[in-house]
């Protein structure tokens, strides 16, 4: 069985699809086989690995409705092991669409479930929202990584997620075993960032991954080529920091 | 009559929030009656501004569902001119309940309706989606306000956002007069940013704000002490130019 991994948080701009799209590269190069799902109709998980959504007659919307298969759907990226669910902009429609159908929150579960016997993980990248997208993928999620920066707006959201994921857990999805911060674009000469860093490790010390990213150009300048950082740069210090992550998420197992 | 300014933009982390406050705070200091309005569940342009969610009793969505007054939800803030209507996480449930409602579009220009003659400026914060609160505020907009950073997956979201104004002209807002694209975090010794500010200025040319808001930490540790750059630090570089931003924004009239 495959695990499935939500890259959450409500706050936009917080490195979602930076941290979806190189965790899941890292572990494909690991070896283990990866399914990306993006369910952000901004659709750049897709978009930051190449693939142009113009050109995509389907995406995660037609899986949804029930058109089409996830066979149909999905696409194989340059990295070996990685496959992704692309999302287009009509999937922004899914999320007033869904509110009126039975079970309306299990709706990605069903459609995912031939994918959790041919993958060792399934990575869902999720919305600036906890709208019913963000909750269909936290209706099938064993785990929530929720990346964070050491802003004040940021950290002001973290109280809120938790008891969303406690309504989720009593609610739609016993199986939701764990949740893990990744804090993002560190800079450490910057005194703010220490101060709401020291906040975090106070009141969520448990749920902290070691690895923490820290701020790198580089890192911004790799979806505009269409690739993860371990294509980009491939012996860069960016890269080296998502396989530690990779290995980290691998040992929780 | 008053102008209605909608800060909107589906990605996130653009600085939606931080222009809302400071462009605010900046037309209250020219003399300008100016309310801001929290449209995004999150409540970061209330938090920004030291108003406690957690004391709050009512909100925005008390207004929505017409059960409080534009008095009773409007708060003071500690600048001369701006008051503001905050935000609580019980707008969330706004997205759903006003999928059923008549006329849903249009819910928040009528309760909005009072305001509109006892002030200048209305602003109103969005959340980073497209979804049916800031299809509400741009329905009963004058002009948007689009902050972007320049990096990769906001480039990418301008044309999507372009489309979606085209629509609530057409269908929703005649008097949408115009868009107005501010460059935000600019750090010009960083070459993407140089590259994506000149896509920027090949396509949107016409719409790009004179005034642009470079990286600053100050004005990231700003909202931790509640205000907005032009208290945090009065006489500083930041809020010389959100004065300006003031200033061109009135000149537009
Ligand atoms: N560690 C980092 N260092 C520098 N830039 C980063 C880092 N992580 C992410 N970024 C950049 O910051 C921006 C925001 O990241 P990203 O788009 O991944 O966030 P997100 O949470 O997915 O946003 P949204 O809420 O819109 O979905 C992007 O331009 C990205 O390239
Ligand atoms: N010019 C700037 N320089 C440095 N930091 C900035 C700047 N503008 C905004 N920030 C910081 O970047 C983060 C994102 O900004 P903000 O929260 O205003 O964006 P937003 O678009 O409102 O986000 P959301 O999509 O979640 O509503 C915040 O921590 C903010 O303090
Ligand atoms: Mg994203
Ligand atoms: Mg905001």
């Amino acid at each position: 069985d495959s695990r499935v991994l939500v890259v959450i948080n409500q706050k936009g701009g917080v490195g979602k699809t930076t941290t979806a799209i190189n965790l899941s590269a890292a572990l494909a190069e690991m070896g283990q086989r990866v399914l990306l799902v993006d369910a952000d109709p901004q659709g750049n998980a897709g978009s930051g690995l190449g693939i142009d959504r113009n050109k995509l007659g389907c995406c995660l919307y037609d899986l949804l409705l029930g058109t089409l298969s996830l066979a149909d759907v999905r696409v194989e990226t340059m990295i070996q092991g990685l496959d992704v669910v692309p999302a287009t902009v009509n999937l922004a429609g899914a999320e007033v669409e869904l509110v009126v159908i039975d079970n309306r929150e299990y709706r990605l579960g069903e459609v995912l479930k031939d994918a959790v016997n041919s993958y060792d993980f399934v990575i869902i990248d999720c919305p600036p929202s906890l709208g019913l997208l963000t909750i269909n993928a936290l209706a099938i999620a064993d785990e929530a990584v929720i990346p964070v920066q050491c802003e004040f707006f940021a950290l002001e959201g973290l109280s809120q997620l938790y008891s969303t994921l406690g309504m989720i857990r009593k609610e739609l999805n016993p199986r939701l075993r764990q949740q893990h911060i990744l804090i993002n674009m560190y800079d450490g000469r910057v005194k703010l960032h220490q101060q709401i860093r020291a906040e975090i490790e106070k009141f969520f010390q448990a749920d902290l991954f070691k690895t923490e990213i820290p701020r790198s150009v580089r890192l911004s300048e790799a979806p505009s080529f269409g690739q993860p950082i371990m294509e980009y740069d491939k012996s860069g210090r960016l890269s080296d920091i998502y396989r530690r992550l990779a290995e980290e998420v691998v040992g929780f197992e």
